[in-house]
């Protein structure tokens, strides 16, 4: 196994509290970001469209277009599917450039599919907000590594709003 | 004298005249998202408008709200930002992404990429308010979020990301202080918005840094050829460098433009509220002015901007009035005494290229 995200911060947030582990039978989507291709010519298309002097300046892809360029590789959808089909995912859908996939699976089925994960739903955040998340890391079978960037829905948590409301005597203050 | 920003006080500060408004006969269209998990009104931005709309042409409704909205309270962020992106971007087409109601183990940001990879048709202009600080997030998430706004540029769709209000940002690195920047605004392919304030909190007078207002350079992104000219130049010139161990000089560096983010007044849940700051509300004023030029743009049969940076930092932000006063905050230590990076003259890590004149940026875009 390999974990794709070491480097994840896996701590709650402040205001957050935990409600418990999911019950293993309820159900969760999970997305997963598939291996793209030919990024290096995508980085030169777009340095091409955007750059005023380049002939190319302002002559923009479509989605189809970029769907062409980047979606992964056969086998990179074959092995993913055949994964997470034997896994008990069910209802995926995926998007026209095929790079993400979302899948619904039980919790139990996901905690076997991304050994490590633990789910648990926590409460909190400006908006008294629910959600699922795993804070242990999770990991991806090794024959994953060349197929799969991440998995989203395990760790992250909705951001905060960082807008402040400063009376002016407060501004006059700070502005010296 | 005024009590605060409102439309018409942002419309004088960018010289935006009556005339500066939407044709209502393109496609041009704009949008924002936020991810905070806020409901949007519409009754509030009817509201916002009949009290702060009455000198332009503008539209009170948006044409297309992406994320179930429910009964529940609005949110100030929501509304700030449909409300300032439709009175600078006026009488043209909005969305608002604004996703309450998604399923419990969804990333909402994440969500909206997947949005972008499956809409054919979408607005050229997006503005987005959402951060987190770069030590946060691992770097496959990263790089692949950046891949999604390459994907997103080479389709010629315009992302502004605000540049946060926490200033340079400061953590502790193995016992050493260190600034933090923050992501997406540290991406390469997206323009970054900073903030500043009126010298006189009361007055339409010329703008210093807003101290809150996000910026410095990425530990993850090396900087993009676009930037290194002006980049070299402020390091070279600027006469108040934070000491170089709190920075990685050779990092992307941001933000790349700026617009006011002190004291805006916003209507939410019915009720006006004062005195709103952030660079949450500088993102969709300045997403707004490049809607105005895309309506120039595509009027003259010229494709919409696009990724802007490239042709801003070839154009050393003609078009844009240079900040050159200010600082913005960053660690409390002996050391720099809370001060982070300085602005000056041209491009610099607190206000970039500086904040939108209107009628010198669209002549300048539209060459």
């Amino acid at each position: 196994n390999y974990s794709p995200e070491p480097d994840q911060q896996r701590k709650l947030p402040p205001g957050w509290v935990s409600l418990g582990r999911v019950d293993p039978e309820e159900e969760l989507s999970l997305t997963f970001a598939l291996r793209q291709q030919n990024l290096k010519r995508l980085s030169e298309l777009v340095q091409a469209v955007s750059d005023p002097s380049s002939p190319r300046y302002g002559k923009y892809l479509a989605l189809e277009e970029v769907a062409e360029l980047i979606r992964p590789s056969p086998l990179t959808l074959h092995t993913v599917q055949k994964w997470l089909v034997a896994a008990g995912a069910r209802n995926c859908h995926s998007v026209t450039t095929q790079d993400f996939l979302t899948c619904w699976l039980r919790v139990r089925q996901a905690e076997l599919l991304l050994p490590g994960t633990e789910f648990h739903r926590y409460v909190g955040g400006p908006e008294v907000s629910r959600v699922v998340r795993s804070l242990h890391p999770y990991q991806l079978p090794q024959a994953l590594a060349p197929h799969v960037d991440f998995v989203g829905g395990l760790h992250r948590f909705p951001p905060t709003s960082s807008l402040r409301q400063r009376p002016r005597s407060q501004v006059a203050g700070t502005v010296g | 004298l005024h009590l605060g920003v409102t439309p018409s006080v942002i419309r004088k500060r960018y010289n935006l005249t009556a005339q500066d408004v939407g044709s209502g006969t393109t496609n041009n269209s704009q949008a924002c998202a936020q991810f905070l998990e806020q409901y949007f009104h519409n009754s509030d931005l009817a509201e916002f408008m009949r009290l702060f709309g009455g000198s332009f042409v503008h539209q009170a409704s948006v044409s297309h709200v992406v994320g179930k909205q429910g009964r529940g309270r609005a949110g100030i962020e929501a509304s700030l930002d449909v409300e300032y992106l439709m009175s600078a971007g006026a009488n043209i087409s909005t969305w608002v992404y604004s996703n309450p109601g998604r399923h419990e183990a969804q990333e909402p940001f994440l969500q909206w990429l997947l949005l972008l990879s499956n809409e054919s048709a979408l607005p050229h202009v997006h503005t987005v308010s959402y951060g987190d600080d770069e030590d946060s997030l691992s770097s496959a998430y990263m790089q692949r979020v950046n891949t999604e706004f390459m994907k997103a540029a080479a389709r010629g769709l315009t992302l502004l990301f605000a540049s946060g209000d926490s200033g340079a940002g400061c953590w502790s690195v193995s016992g050493r202080h260190q600034f933090r920047p923050s992501f997406p605004a540290s991406s390469p392919y997206v323009t970054t918005v900073g903030g500043t304030s009126f010298r006189n909190p009361f007055q339409v007078t010329n703008e210093i840094v807003d101290f809150i207002s996000g910026g410095g350079f990425s530990n993850v992104f090396p900087k993009p050829s676009y930037q290194e000219e002006a980049v070299a130049q402020f390091l070279k010139s600027s006469p108040r460098l934070p000491p170089s161990s709190y920075f990685n000089a050779s990092g992307r560096a941001y933000p790349d433009v700026a617009a006011l983010s002190d004291g805006y007044w916003v209507v939410s849940n019915r009720i006006p509220i004062p005195w709103v700051s952030g660079t949450s509300a500088s993102t969709p004023v300045f997403g707004g002015i490049l809607s105005l030029i895309n309506e120039h743009r595509i009027l003259n049969g010229q494709p919409p901007l696009g990724f802007l940076n490239p042709r801003l930092y070839q154009q050393h932000g003609a078009g844009l009035f240079d900040v050159t006063h200010g600082c913005h905050e960053s660690c409390l230590n002996e050391e720099l005494q809370g001060e982070g990076f300085c602005s000056g003259p041209g491009w610099d890590p607190v206000t970039g290229w500086g904040t939108p004149n209107f009628p010198v940026l669209l002549k300048t875009l539209l060459n």
